[in-house]
């Protein structure tokens, strides 16, 4: 079998609200539809829920105790090992390697180039508009801008009309069209910011989600047999304007009930924002005929507290918080191939989509871990799959503390 | 392949209480990290003692522990942890 491309998608923050996961009031069609042609794992989770640690882990198959990064101040290279990241070793067989957006942590934590030239054969790219995302461009009740964590914007009023993940879809877009023509396989990792805090976000994908319709968690409260170590006391989420003036106390809190439904209102509209511009990829990745020959892979580093246990944040080890998304789009194995030139991913229209459209019997229950990414990516576009490390591993480049999960996409689980 | 499917998670805290760099401790000042294995069945969680500058935890050190049984508590609400005998699950765990 020959080579395959990699589209792998990243979001950030994302847990499993998602449609093909269960969620019925979420609207995230293209992703579902993603899912539907996918092999989906129902109970995959992240090493570490928090996006250094974790991105570092996925990208290298190793575990926080083997990269040696628990939070964002080191380069795992110098600091643990100079483990081959999952692109590079692409990049190593004659790929064409392509980041956009937030794929690896920035900053110290990827040598302040995300990992090029290790891990990139062009430097990777970052949305111009990402640069206010933590400014005050929020519009509050004042008339004034202001630091808020619930930030739906009116885009054509953000600098340079746009925000960041529509940019890096545009960047991602013009990327494939470059390949399109080409025959040396590519591996494009694009790495959305949503829905991650703020959320500053197109103000029509509140509208979806009138908040009349949302709930609270059903267990908002933090658990009496919760050890305190366990707890997080979500600092960052506190540090927002718009919370910092409802005075809440630390550590527990709680938020006041109708801010509870309005983050959670917008961490769903936040979702479909994000769900959209992935339909807008994969549209795209159709209309060049590239969908027969690209495996699409689509994760999130960790998931997300959205009030469970009192928590809004992730850096916990609830199922809440680790907890992602994890599915694998591999032409003609969890999908047929499309010869007649019909459509595999039309983009679909969250505010015209009246009901819910996941239908897929390939999905996988049994608990898979983020480290297992890195060798079933490989094995499933056609190369073959990094060794398994042995227990300690710092002096080897390449290898895996995860497992290669290509080969239960066609049999039944057992157990 | 026939053995139970499981998955690892960790954390780091600075302390046993909350407190403003419990959420992202830097690497000096983590003290205890939080070891999570999960089946299908359950979460079992032990937060032992960690040394930042020789990356060694102590096994012998518990700072405390919790245990999600998902069939009864899917949502993990419901430490049990103090209910059961450990010996077992410290020896999966480790």
């Amino acid at each position: 079998r020959g080579r395959r491309n990699v589209l792998f998608i990243i979001a950030d923050d994302l847990r499993t609200s998602l449609g093909c996961y269960g969620d019925s009031l979420v609207k995230s069609p293209n992703i579902d539809q993603l899912a539907s042609k996918s092999q989906v794992f129902l109970n995959a989770y992240a090493q570490q829920s928090v996006c250094a640690p974790s991105r570092t882990s996925i990208l290298t198959s190793r575990r926080p105790d083997t990269t040696r990064l628990y939070d964002f101040k080191s380069y795992w290279r110098v600091h643990s090992g100079n483990y081959t990241t999952m692109p590079q070793y692409f990049k190593s067989k004659g790929y064409l390697t392509l980041s956009v957006g937030k794929v690896f942590h920035p900053g110290i934590a990827s040598n302040h180039t995300d990992d090029y030239p290790y891990s990139w054969s062009i430097p990777a790219y970052h949305p111009a508009s990402f640069t206010y995302e933590k400014k005050k461009m929020c519009k509050g009740e004042d008339g004034k801008l202001h630091a808020n964590l619930l930030c739906a914007v009116n885009v054509t009023q953000q600098p340079g009309g746009t925000l960041p993940d529509m940019e890096s879809t545009d960047e991602a877009v013009r990327l494939l069209k470059s390949r399109a023509s080409d025959d040396n396989p590519f591996f494009l990792a694009v790495g959305f910011h949503k829905p991650h805090i703020p959320f500053r976000i197109p103000q029509e994908y509140l509208s979806l989600y009138p908040i009349e319709e949302i709930t609270l968690a059903p267990d908002p409260d933090v658990p009496k047999l919760l050890p305190p170590v366990a707890y997080n006391p979500w600092t960052d989420v506190r540090r927002r304007d718009d919370v910092q003036k409802l005075n809440i106390s630390f550590p527990y809190g709680p938020i006041p009930k109708d801010f509870q439904l309005r983050i959670r209102q917008h961490y769903y509209a936040a979702v479909s924002y994000m769900d959209a511009q992935v339909g807008r990829l994969l549209s795209a990745l159709d209309e060049l005929r590239l969908s027969n020959s690209t495996v699409v892979v689509f994760t999130s580093d960790h998931g997300w507290s959205l009030g469970e246990h009192g928590e809004w944040a992730k850096y916990s080890n609830f199922d809440v918080a680790t907890q992602v998304p994890l599915m694998f789009y591999v032409p003609g194995v969890t999908s047929h191939r499309n010869w007649r030139g019909e459509s595999t991913f039309p983009y679909i229209d969250a505010f015209n989509q009246s009901q819910h459209s996941f239908n897929n019997d390939k999905v996988i229950k049994n608990m898979v871990e983020l480290v297992d990414v890195f060798p079933t990516v490989s094995y499933l576009a056609g190369l073959r799959a990094p060794k398994r490390c042995p227990d300690v591993s710092f002096q080897e480049e390449l290898c895996t503390e995860g497992a290669n999960r290509a080969h239960i996409f066609r049999r039944p689980e057992r157990g | 392949e026939n053995g139970e499917a499981v998955s690892f998670s960790q954390y780091p805290r600075p302390a046993n209480t909350p407190q403003e760099n419990s959420d992202l401790p830097d690497l000096k000042d983590i003290k205890i990290m939080g070891y999570s294995l999960r089946t299908w069945d359950y979460r079992y969680t032990l937060w032992l003692g960690f040394n930042p500058n020789t990356f060694q935890v102590n096994v012998s050190d518990v700072h405390a522990g919790e245990l999600y049984m998902l069939a009864s508590d899917p949502g993990q609400d419901n430490n049990v942890y103090s209910d059961f005998d450990h010996s077992v699950m410290m020896t999966k765990m480790t």
